[in-house]
């Protein structure tokens, strides 16, 4: 299973946590307005964190994301 | 089978609970207005405990989580 | 599979049973109103039960506790 | 899979049965009105009975036991 | 898989039979009017047979048996 | 999966063959009117029969056995 | 999996074909009419053949096979 | 997963395919106008062809052979 | 998972690819038209192609061939 | 899984990449106008390529890849 | 499962991102306009990334990436 992001601006960043017993940042991956990216659950990737405005897709929907 | 969080309010807290025998908080993740996280169930969290103003979707749907 | 839980008032209680051969209370989750928690079926848990008033959703739906 | 029962009055009693060659009563829950519980079937319990009135949602629908 | 009962009428009997080379009677239950019954097969029941009014509900719907 | 079988008449007959490279009858269950039924294949049976007038319910859908 | 197989009329016949390098019948069943019969697909069984007036129903649907 | 064909004229004959590096015919079967059969892929089969009038269905519908 | 073919003219030629680092031709069935075959993917054919005017179904729907 | 390809113009090239650390063209097919197509992924082929005017058919519809 | 990519201008990237601790390019290729590429995840690849304008398929939808 995968998910799909779409930014919506510049600077959105995505963000994978650690698989484990501890819950840390291993990659931070910045997209530029357009840009696509999809992005699976791996043995490293447990967790994401999306910042920035974004379009979100996955299995039960779509998010959007906001910028602060 | 992952959960979707969007925080619709600064300090939204997720807080991960252990596996096995016995249940304690072994991770605890704040996000601020508007951002996302996408988060699996995995061996070391078996439970998810949400705080603070939020949209979560699972497989069943959506909740909104409420501040006190 | 998962079980997703929103108080719907202060005071509710999740209690997780053992999976084996005895059945017994293995932990007590108190949720404050509003919050939501999100729990699996496991190797130490193989049945739960809610007290207060709570919306529990589940594979085939959602049911309300409701308190004394 | 599990068995989702809500007690409709007091005093409702959720029985399990054991696996295996001999049938036996294992475990006995009590459950006051409004308490709702979740269970599954497990390497000990093949089988479920329920007494008084209660509500109990399957993967084929919904039944309502009553008291005598 | 599992299979739902519900009595209709006092003196229900649900029979458990045999897996195996043989086909034999290991466990009879009997149901009071209103109560429920939910029964796996298992490895040692491989087919249930239903004496008197009942409402059967299985995988493909809901059949009732009558009383002679 | 299993079959569900509810006779329509006393004298109803549900016949197992033999799994394997013979194939023979190694059991035989009578039903009377109105008792309901419900059978799997298994290690020991790959192939049943139904003599006499009985409702046979099956995943693809439900047929009438009659008798001659 | 299984076929479904109600005979339209007496001396309906069922083959089962052996699986393997070779294709010889192992075994031939005869319906009288109104019989039922339900037959898998086995380690021994890898096609079937069906002569006479028969109504007989697989996952895709229902097919009649006629007399000459 | 299997394939069922009816035979609409005599004469018409499925044959099977061998499974391998070679692919040669290693049976056929004639059907008389009427007579129904039901095949599946094995080990030994991997590819079925017919010849004659008949009616074919499988996974994604139905489809009728034509004689020359 | 099978593809069908139906040949719409005569000289349709089904063509079988080899699976694994050398592709090559393995195989060539003729048909004529009228004829119809079922093909599998194999441990030895991971790729088909199909010359002259004939009706393809497969999983995703169906898509006719056409001759030069 | 497989891909559906119909060429639409004559020159059609379908190009195989190479599973696994490196991504190299292993194979290339051409296509006449109306010639059909299907193809698995491999254990060799983890991506393809597709040049010229072809209507290309997988698990989420249909693509129209156009020539130059 | 696969994604699909249709270029709808000269000059489309498509970056696979390395499965494991670490997060690098491992691979990019270009699209010219019209061409199509359909792509796995892989041992190798559980990341991708898309610039330029193209039309990207996948299990959810499709959503299009757009040039600066
Ligand atoms: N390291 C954690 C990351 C995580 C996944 N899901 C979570 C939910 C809550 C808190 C942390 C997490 C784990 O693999 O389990
Ligand atoms: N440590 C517990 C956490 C838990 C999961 N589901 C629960 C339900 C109720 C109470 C606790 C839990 C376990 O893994 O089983
Ligand atoms: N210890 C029991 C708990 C249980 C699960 N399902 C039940 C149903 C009825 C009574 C008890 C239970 C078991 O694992 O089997
Ligand atoms: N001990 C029995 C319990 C049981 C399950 N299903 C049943 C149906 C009928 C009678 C008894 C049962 C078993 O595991 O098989
Ligand atoms: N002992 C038999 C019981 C049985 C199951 N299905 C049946 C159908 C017909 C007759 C007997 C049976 C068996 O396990 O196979
Ligand atoms: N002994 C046979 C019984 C059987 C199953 N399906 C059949 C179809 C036709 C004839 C016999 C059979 C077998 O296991 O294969
Ligand atoms: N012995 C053959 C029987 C068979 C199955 N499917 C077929 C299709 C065509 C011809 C023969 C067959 C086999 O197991 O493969
Ligand atoms: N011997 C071939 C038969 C075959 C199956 N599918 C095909 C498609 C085309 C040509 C031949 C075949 C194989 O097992 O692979
Ligand atoms: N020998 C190749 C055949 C093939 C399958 N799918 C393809 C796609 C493109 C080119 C070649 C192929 C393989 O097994 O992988
Ligand atoms: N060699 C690569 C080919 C590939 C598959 N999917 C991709 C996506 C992007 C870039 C390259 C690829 C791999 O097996 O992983
Ligand atoms: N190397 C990472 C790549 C990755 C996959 N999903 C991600 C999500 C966020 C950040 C990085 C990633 C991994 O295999 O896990």
């Amino acid at each position: 299973d995968y998910i799909i992001v779409k930014a919506l601006e510049n600077g959105v960043t995505i963000i994978g946590l650690t698989r484990g017993r501890d819950t840390k940042f291993h990659h931070t991956e910045k997209l530029d307005k357009g840009e696509v990216m999809i992005l699976q659950f791996t043995e490293h990737t447990s967790a994401m964190k999306f910042r920035g405005k974004a379009e979100i897709t996955h299995r039960f929907g779509t998010v959007t994301s906001e910028a602060q």
